[in-house]
């Protein structure tokens, strides 16, 4: 589960 | 990034342009939902709040600024420059039956009890009941000039093609976002019966969708 930095999507 | 990221991104640009430009050059927001485009304007605020955070690239950072910008613009023109073509009779849906579920889900599903995970999950989950008023309001008043039908159909067509986004980047680098996968499919599935009726009304028929 992506978190901050990883989050790159609109 | 990939060709389906790339095409969502567009298709979702795309929307809101067709949606900004509807209203600025007709003068008249009428048959829009201004309830929807307040809640869009609230999934851009509460998911793009890491735009102070975190640098991720200049692709990223403009289209975060452009949606806000346009979405804020869109509710500027609905509820102040064009309020009296405003229909908020057919603008009825209940916003708070969306939000308050949206918000516990929020804090109760999320990545991290953190105020920007549980913010950005209460924006993924929003997001996909954003539309209900809009497609409230056209069920209630029967029809939807073509115009919004095609702001509609790439409105729905962005996450969609997310999804294929999602299998394309679970299969080449092992990516799975849950809630917004999730999310994303509920979102796309409120759009099916929308798609039936865009695909035999719209591009087929009389070019206006007036529903049965």
């Amino acid at each position: 589960c992506p978190l901050g930095a990883e989050k790159d999507e609109l | 990034m990939n060709i389906f990221r790339l095409a969502g991104d567009v298709s979702h640009l795309v929307a809101i342009i067709i949606l900004f430009l509807k209203i600025w050059k007709s003068k008249s927001c009428a048959g829009i939902s201004g309830k929807s485009q307040v809640l869009f304007a609230l999934v851009f605020t509460s998911r793009y709040l890491d735009l102070f955070t975190v640098f991720i690239s200049a692709y990223n950072t403009i289209m975060k600024l452009v949606f806000l910008v346009l979405s804020y613009a869109t509710v500027y023109l609905i509820y102040m420059r064009f309020r009296g073509s405003y229909d908020s009779e057919n603008d009825s849906f209940r916003v708070e039956f969306l939000l308050v579920p949206v918000t516990g889900l929020a804090f109760l599903e999320n990545y991290a009890f953190t105020p920007l995970e549980i913010l950005w999950t209460f924006s993924i989950f929003l997001e996909a009941v954003a539309i209900m008023p809009q497609l409230f309001m056209i069920t209630k008043t029967g029809e939807a000039e073509s115009i919004t039908t095609h702001y509609l159909f790439f409105l729905g067509l962005y996450r969609a093609l997310y999804l294929a986004n999602w299998v394309w980047r679970y299969h080449t680098e092992g990516f799975f976002d849950q809630i917004a996968v999730v999310s994303g499919v509920v979102q796309t599935i409120f759009y099916c019966d929308f798609f039936y009726l865009y695909v035999t009304r719209v591009l087929r028929g009389s070019g206006k969708m007036s529903l049965p």
